[in-house]
């Protein structure tokens, strides 16, 4: 049966920062598809402090509702995680806090047909808003689902569904949302087995037969969020990121292959 | 450099193979 776990991600906050998207994470550990969850998100605190730091389900995942101290999202269908699979639901939070704070959160997931282990669909998780004035990275990576060719114009576009022996791309976004610049951003990647670089970067050293990479993006800075005011010039504070992959011909499929990561982290202040 | 929250700056992923 699905055995659902729930985490959330990027709590904590530099006193200054007046919005910052967290990442709650529904990863089905399992082995099968859900055809019904729905997530719950509850703040532990007294409206005054769940106002300073208010938390809202944003992105197309689910339907949600609900109010600052508590709200739910039905994930939708086309996207319940599959055995292996992660669906990654983008909390915006918004903070008014003058001072460091924490706000303790509840957050389940209910699970139809019955989850296998009950016991980790729940967990606790405070938000804290600090008084440091530094970078703060995160970084993004959906699952690897759709099979890609390079278009004409060199962008990478989905054909369907990834078989074995197919060519996917590992996409990620990181985004400085701290209240310094970074300059230069290190990527560590470790690709499942049976998955391998199609061709390796021009950035990257490759290692582990081409299941690893540790890429160096020396002259990519990244700006906070609130200065990245002008779409039109060289200054930004995210970046996407992709990188072919090719899936062993031998796989037996279908199969998710689990245990992919991506690790960022800024190289100078 | 310093980065003021570090549990975002891991994410994982799979993988999912289609049948041919």
């Amino acid at each position: 049966g699905p055995d659902l776990t729930v985490d959330l991600v990027g709590g904590t906050i530099p006193l200054g920062v007046t919005s910052k998207t967290l990442t709650l994470r529904i990863t089905n550990e399992g082995d099968a598809k859900p055809t019904d969850a729905r997530v719950y998100v509850q703040v532990l605190a007294p409206v005054d402090d769940a106002q300073k730091v208010t938390l809202w389900p944003t992105g197309a995942l689910g339907d949600c509702d609900g109010d600052v101290v508590g709200w739910y999202c039905e994930v939708r269908p086309e996207h319940l995680p599959g055995p292996g699979e992660t669906a990654e639901l983008p909390v915006s939070a918004g903070i008014q806090a003058r001072q460091p704070m924490n706000l303790e959160i509840k957050a389940s997931v209910e699970v139809k047909p019955n989850d296998v282990d009950p016991a980790d669909n729940t967990r606790s998780f405070t938000v804290r808003v600090v008084d440091r004035p530094a970078a703060d990275l995160s970084v993004v990576a959906p699952d690897v689902t759709k099979a890609v060719r390079v278009g004409t114009g060199g962008g990478l576009e989905p054909t369907g569904p990834l078989p074995p022996g197919g060519t996917g791309a590992v996409r990620y976004t990181i985004a400085n949302q701290g209240l310094a610049p970074v300059d230069g951003v290190r990527v560590e990647l470790h690709l499942p087995a049976g998955v391998t670089f199609t061709a390796p970067p021009g950035e990257c050293v490759l290692g582990d037969a081409g299941r690893s990479a540790v890429c160096t993006y020396d002259r990519l800075a990244l700006i906070p969020v609130k200065q990245d005011t002008d779409p039109d010039d060289a200054l930004h504070s995210a970046v996407a990121l992709q990188h072919l992959v090719t899936v062993s011909a031998d796989t037996r499929a279908p199969v998710t292959l689990r245990g992919g990561t991506v690790r960022v982290e800024g190289l100078r202040a | 450099a310093a980065d003021v929250d570090t549990s975002d700056n891991q994410d994982g992923f799979a993988v999912v193979v289609a049948a041919k």
